[in-house]
Order: structure tokens, then sequence, then C-alpha cells
């Protein structure tokens, strides 16, 4: 979902 | 992924590495803050939870694990390696990072996208990460002979953050969303602390001088 894109960084 | 958040990645991963080639072959961690360590140790161990339970991509999981396994072995070789940690200067590192760790804490009960354990521990290591360069900062103020790789490594650490700006910049124009002020704004603090480091670093690099910063 939206929150957990930018989860996607280190 | 983008050139800017790849190239920050390797940025980072060179920043890690250059350290380690400084501990391992040398035998020396001369200059180096533990604090800062820890802290950074203390930011990859809370934004890292979920290595095993969110899946996003090999790259990510492999990172993941290098820079977790890179930090605690750095912070292990400082205390514990017989010849490394008679080179660790306790008496110029005294910067109280609980000092940092705590405030860190209280912003990101207080200041996060989502009040679930993992939003907040995410958080939290953001905010540390901004500020776990300054007992580093502090330690290189005190000790006049900033050797090349300690000068090396720092330099590294920050660029690695404004690359990152560029990243955000980059998804934010591309993606739609894609709007996070609590990741830009630490990220843009953590990379001003290393402003004025970079300016005499960029200097002493352009005279071909020794890095001195100023008492």
């Amino acid at each position: 979902d939206i929150m957990d894109d930018y989860h996607d960084e280190l | 992924m983008n050139i800017f958040r790849l190239s920050g990645d390797m940025t980072h991963l060179m920043s890690v590495i250059v350290l380690l080639l400084k501990i391992h072959t040398i035998k020396s961690c001369a200059g180096i803050s533990l604090k800062t360590q820890e802290l950074y140790a203390l930011v990859f161990a809370t934004r890292y939870l979920d290595i095993f339970t969110d899946f996003v991509s090999v790259y990510n999981t492999i990172m993941k694990l290098i820079f977790l396994a890179t930090s605690f072995s750095i912070v292990w070789y400082m205390r514990h390696h017989k010849i490394v940690r008679r080179s660790y200067d306790k008496e110029q590192d005294t910067f109280r990072h609980l000092f940092l760790i705590l405030p860190c804490l209280i912003l990101a009960l207080v200041v996060n996208e989502k009040f679930t354990f993992k939003e907040v521990m995410w958080t939290f290591s953001l905010y540390v990460e901004a500020v776990a360069i300054l007992p580093q900062l502090v330690l290189l103020q005190r000790t006049k002979n900033i050797d090349n790789l300690t000068g090396q490594y720092v330099f590294l650490l920050g660029a690695y953050r404004a690359l990152y700006i560029l990243n955000w910049i980059y998804r934010y124009l591309t993606e739609k969303h894609f709007v996070h002020w609590i990741t830009w704004i630490s990220g843009l603090v953590q990379t001003l602390l290393y402003a004025d480091f970079f300016y005499y670093y960029i200097n002493s690099w352009k005279n071909n001088v020794r890095l001195q910063l100023p008492a």
C-alpha cells in the first residue's frame, strides 16, 4: 500500500 | 530504483568498506568515534526490523544484511579487539549519545506517519541517523590529525545522504503519492550537518593540503 512504498529504501 | 539511490547506496557501502579496511588492515581506529558507530548500529537495528518479514528485493535484503553485519562488527572491533581497542581515544570521544537517542525516541513517538511499532521504529531510525555523525564531527574537531581514510569515510557517509535527497526529488517528480516529509527533512538535516565538513574537506582536497578543521 501507499504507506510502504518508501520502505523499499535502505 | 534510480541512479541517485543506487549511487547513494554504493557510496554508503563504500564508506563502510573504507572504515572496515582502515580498522581491519592497519588495526587502528584512531580518530573514529565509537559513539557514532554505536548510533549507526542502532539505526540499522531499528530500521531493518522487517528484514525477514517484508521482502522487497534480493538487492534490498543483501544490502540490509551487509549494513547490519558491518556496523555491528565495527562496534565489536572497537570495543573488544585487543589491538584495535588500544587506538580508540576514549578520553576524546565523550559525546553522550543518550542525549541524542532519547529526544529522537520521543520525537518518533510524537511525529510519525503511522503510530505502529514498526513505523515508530523506522521514524526513530531516521532521526537517529540524522544526528549520528555529531559525535564523529566533535571528535574530528578535537583530534587535529584527520588521516585520509577517516576523512574519506566521513565524506562518503555525508555524500550518500546528499545523493538520497536527489533520489527523493526524482521519486517525487516521477511517482504519484511519493511525499514523505519526515524522511526528507531528517535527510536534509543530516546532510546539512556535514556542510562545514564538506567545505573544509573539498578545500583541502583542491589545495592539496591536509584536512584541518577549525577549532
